[in-house]
């Protein structure tokens, strides 16, 4: 008999106020999320499987926009529901941090004659996606073969160098200017370069902290910045010195990180905010209108549902 | 375009 009563529910609210008739003690309620959305639907539907779940209900019969649940408990699952941010929250969180291992960090990167960290929100995520968004720049033609006009006294090569070079402490300097809010975050900062570059003039850490590096400045500025720069390195050829440069700051803005989401991060919990709204479930309450058609606010046509096709009426 | 959706699109 209760299968056959599951079987026939035909959608989420038709298990309203029911219960198991081989055990009266096990009622049954659900929940239901708008479906309009992708993989932000599915991570509600966790998330409130989950907040279920630790609230003793079981799963038992799923929809495309929700989930019946049995069990007995209706003061924890109300107590929990409660906690619904916190969980929506959470589940985002870790989808996030779970995805960075597939190139987040990448997304990060914008070109250099635009904004040069274009998504700060998916650099500061985790270890690996800093990795992928040096390595990303790394790729970059502005670093591995930018264009140079004709500069005297240095070779095309020499000049392709140096201004990879100066191109890259254009990404480190915006990477500092962002998690340098915090004066703690300065003086981390100049100690990590001082440890990475320990033969490196201190006004090039002086320029990347008052930001005087920038696309915008003269050639002869770069070249004259960048051959500062490159005179406290280690002599190589210019792909492995490139490298090395991109690994040690990696390692600086690593160090720098929880500076980073600080401030650029994805704020979870606003987000988990604005998708609560997509959720409804039988103890929710909100004010509605009923309306004989949905016309507020509408010029002209008859406004239908996009899912259901009906005429919308709350 | 919502910030949900354009948050939607970046995943």
């Amino acid at each position: 008999d209760d299968a056959d009563m599951l079987a026939s529910l035909k959608r989420v609210e038709d298990a309203e106020g029911r219960y198991l008739k081989s055990d009266r003690n096990l009622k049954l309620t659900y929940h239901s999320v708008g479906v309009v959305r992708g993989i932000l639907t599915s991570i509600l539907h966790k998330a409130l499987h989950r907040l279920y779940e630790d609230a003793g209900w079981h799963p038992i019969v799923f929809f495309a926009e929700g989930t019946i649940y049995v069990g007995n408990d209706e003061r924890r699952l109300e107590e929990n529901l409660n906690n619904l941010e916190e969980y929506i929250a959470q589940e985002l969180r870790s989808f996030v941090q779970e995805r960075s291992k597939y190139g987040v960090g990448e997304k990060a990167v914008g070109p250099i004659t635009q904004r040069v960290i274009r998504s700060p929100e998916y650099l500061y995520i985790s270890e690996n996606t800093v990795i992928e968004f040096w390595d990303a720049v790394r790729r970059q033609n502005s670093i591995a073969n930018p264009n140079v006009d004709r500069i005297s006294h240095i070779s095309e090569s020499e000049a392709k160098e140096l201004i990879g070079l100066y191109n890259l402490l254009i990404y480190l300097t915006e990477v500092v200017k962002q998690c340098n809010k915090d004066k703690d975050a300065e003086e981390i900062f100049k100690c990590i370069f001082r440890r990475e570059f320990p033969n490196v003039s201190e006004d090039v850490l002086n320029y990347i902290l008052s930001s005087k590096i920038a696309n915008i400045k003269p050639i002869e500025e770069k070249i004259r910045i960048a051959k500062l720069f490159r005179e406290g390195l280690e002599t190589r050829v210019r792909e492995e010195l490139l490298d090395d440069v991109v690994e040690r700051f990696k390692r600086i803005t690593n160090e720098l990180r929880e500076f980073g989401e600080k401030y650029h991060g994805i704020d979870y919990n606003a987000k988990a905010r604005e998708l609560m709204n997509d959720v409804s479930y039988p103890r929710f309450r909100v004010d509605t209108e009923m309306w004989d058609a949905y016309i507020h606010g509408k010029k002209k046509g008859t406004p239908l549902c996009v899912l259901c096709s009906n005429r919308a009426t709350t | 375009i919502c910030s949900l959706c354009e948050f939607e699109s970046k995943l």
